[in-house]
């Protein structure tokens, strides 16, 4: 089972072969490959040969084919729909925010408790009452669903969204969530990215 | 140089450390390590390695010695000033985060262009002219920048900053930054986590 780190990779790969694909470059290296996802070119050909062959030494990667390789080993053949939990500055920002679509993810609904903001409008959608969120997902089911509520609203809400079928959750809150095997969880912490740059501060590159 | 991937792990091995001191642990094997991380034992000892060694095979690894040591390489044996440029969404979201001050990020000032924002209140800290972030680093300099404004301003942001003395950026608009070298730059994109997640919902784990 590949694990997210290496899944991040995966996707940062994905990344540079789509944009190396619209310049019209056929081929890259894993040299290239390595440099993108700040990792070694020997990590790069243990990442994809745990996927099968695709690159033949001396000649690099083929593009196109490695691309679509890539898409379907990160399931993005198809489109999924996502929900909100919580409408805050967390939920919102996510809302707005056009990288989703633009890979894949639909937006369908935002849902939060407050009354103040239950019937308001966050771009192209309107604040839905969170008590309605089983009703919703057994009219109409979504794959995943963010977390952004605050840390004691957190574990409730997402034993509620797993029993209604939620197979992904991305948690923003502060809290570790208990979930059973089968769910797939992704947590979120900006500390940890602040810890990175700490690193890159001690340790300057070159 | 140890990759941003690297790095995040080192840190997750960190997070586990410290609740495993906070629980009386002594010692830890690289497995309990690996599970925490998302990655194989083999990685864990790997890591480990290429910063010193720690561990004896068969006895794990001592607790307190070596979160001392990841601190360290981390550098977080100090405290770092951040500034936050946008006071949008995710700006406010992140001033109020209480993630940031537990790792030793200190928060210290949040900017807008936004006439309507300039002067407000967003938790402790007053929102400042943007046109002031030089006098202010001149006066009191900050290690760290988090960009949380429109794609369009991100660059141009970023080249004040540096040339202000800030050497590590957390960047969370949509376009790479083009920095020097010796900057550190990390890239926050959520629809990179949504990939781990469609990752999980293809390959459920056992
Ligand atoms: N991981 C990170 O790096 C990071 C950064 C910033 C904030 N956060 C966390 O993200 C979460 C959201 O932060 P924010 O700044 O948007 O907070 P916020 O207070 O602005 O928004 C939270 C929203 O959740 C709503 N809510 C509360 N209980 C709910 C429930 N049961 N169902 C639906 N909605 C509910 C509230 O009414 C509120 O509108 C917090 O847990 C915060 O700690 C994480
Ligand atoms: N990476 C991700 O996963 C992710 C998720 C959500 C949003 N975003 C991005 O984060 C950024 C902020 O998003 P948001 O929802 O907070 O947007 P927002 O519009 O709510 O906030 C942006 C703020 O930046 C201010 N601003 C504009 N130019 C500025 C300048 N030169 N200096 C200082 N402030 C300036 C604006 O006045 C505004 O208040 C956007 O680029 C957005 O695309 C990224």
């Amino acid at each position: 089972e590949a694990a997210a780190t290496t899944v991040r990779r995966l996707s940062l790969y994905l990344r540079f072969l789509e944009q190396s694909e619209a310049e019209g470059v056929a081929t890259v290296a894993s040299t290239a490959l390595a440099a993108r996802a700040g990792a070694s070119p020997a990590q790069v050909r243990k990442d994809l040969s745990f996927f099968g062959s695709f690159g033949r030494r001396g000649v690099g990667y083929s593009v196109p084919l490695l691309a679509a390789r890539l898409r379907e080993i990160l399931g993005l053949g198809r489109r999924y729909r996502v929900i909100l939990i919580g409408a805050g500055r967390v939920g919102t920002a996510l809302a707005a925010y056009p990288g989703f679509a633009a890979r894949g993810f639909d937006v369908a609904a935002i849902y939060d408790v407050a009354p103040a903001l239950v019937g308001t409008r966050v771009n192209e959608l309107i604040v839905r009452d969170a008590a309605r969120v089983e009703a919703d997902l057994a009219a109409v089911p979504a794959a995943i669903a963010v977390i952004a509520t605050p840390a004691a609203a957190a574990q409730a809400m997402a034993d509620r969204l797993v029993k209604a079928g939620v197979r992904a959750l991305l948690n923003f809150a502060p809290v570790p969530l208990a979930v059973p095997p089968g769910v797939a969880v992704s947590d979120v912490n900006m500390a940890l990215e602040l810890e990175v740059l700490s690193y890159g501060l001690k340790h300057p590159a070159p």
